[in-house]
C-alpha cells in the first residue's frame, strides 16, 4: 500500500 | 487528491501548454533552452515507467500522457522543425546538462527509498527535476530580455512545485505515515532555485516594467 500511496502523485 | 495538488498539476499543465502554444503559433523558440526541455523529457520518461503497469486513476494516466507527449514534442519542435529550429540559440544555450544528469543518477543510486530499478529511476527523476531549470535560468541571464511568454512559462513551472509543497504539508497532517523526505527535499531545492527568478518576476510585474534579470 505504501508504494501505491507514494506514486499517486505526478 | 487535494486542492493544492490539483492546482499544482493545473499550473504545471499550463506551463507546458504556454510553451507549446508559443512554439506552435509564432513558430519560434527564442529564449527557450533546449537543454532544459530535454532534461524535462528525461524526467517524465524516468518517472512514468509505471504508466502501463500501475493504474491509479484516469486523471493520473491522462496527465502522464500529456506531460510525456508535450515534453517530447517540444524537444522535437526545437530540434527538427524546419522553422522553429532556426530560432534556437545554440551558442547561448551551452549549459553542460550532462553535468546535471550524472550526479543525479549517482545520488539516486546512493539515496533512495528502495534499491530497485523502478525506485532508483523514480528518485533520479526527482533529483533531475529539481535542477532541470538551470540551463533555462542561465540562458535567461545571458539573453537578459525575456519575452513574457517565456517569463510566464518559468513562473508557472516554479509555482507548480511550490503548490506541491503545500500539498505535501497538507498530506503530512492529514494522512498517517505520509513521510517522503526525498520528495520533499528535492521539491524544496527546486522551488528555492526559482526564488530569485520569482523576485525579479514580481518586481517587473509590480513596477510594470519589462522583466530584466541582472547579469
Amino acid at each position: 500500500y505504501q508504494t501505491r500511496a507514494t506514486k499517486d502523485e505526478l | 487528491m487535494n486542492i493544492f495538488r490539483f492546482a499544482g498539476d493545473m499550473t504545471h499543465l499550463a506551463s507546458v501548454l504556454v510553451l507549446l502554444l508559443k512554439i506552435h503559433t509564432i513558430k519560434s523558440c527564442a529564449g527557450i533552452s533546449l537543454k532544459t526541455q530535454e532534461l524535462y523529457a528525461l524526467v517524465f520518461a524516468t518517472r512514468y515507467l509505471d504508466l502501463f503497469t500501475d493504474y491509479i486513476s484516469l486523471y493520473n494516466t491522462l496527465m502522464k500522457l500529456i506531460f510525456l507527449g508535450s515534453s517530447f514534442s517540444i524537444v522535437w519542435y526545437i530540434r527538427y522543425h524546419k522553422i522553429v529550429r532556426r530560432s534556437y540559440d545554440k551558442d547561448q544555450d551551452t549549459f553542460r546538462h550532462y553535468f546535471l544528469v550524472l550526479p543525479c543518477l549517482l545520488l539516486a543510486l546512493l539515496i533512495n527509498e528502495k534499491f530497485t530499478f523502478r525506485e532508483v529511476m523514480w528518485t533520479f527523476s526527482l533529483y533531475l527535476e529539481a535542477v532541470a531549470i538551470l540551463p533555462q535560468l542561465v540562458l535567461l541571464q545571458r539573453t537578459r530580455n525575456i519575452d513574457n511568454l517565456t517569463g510566464q512559462y518559468v513562473f508557472l513551472l516554479g509555482a507548480y512545485r511550490a503548490l506541491y509543497i503545500l500539498n505535501w504539508i497538507y498530506r503530512y497532517f492529514t494522512e498517517p505515515h505520509y513521510v517522503h523526505w526525498i520528495t520533499w527535499i528535492s521539491g524544496l531545492v527546486q522551488t528555492l532555485l526559482y526564488a530569485d527568478f520569482f523576485y525579479y518576476y514580481f518586481q517587473s510585474w509590480k513596477n510594470n516594467v519589462k522583466l530584466e534579470l541582472p547579469a
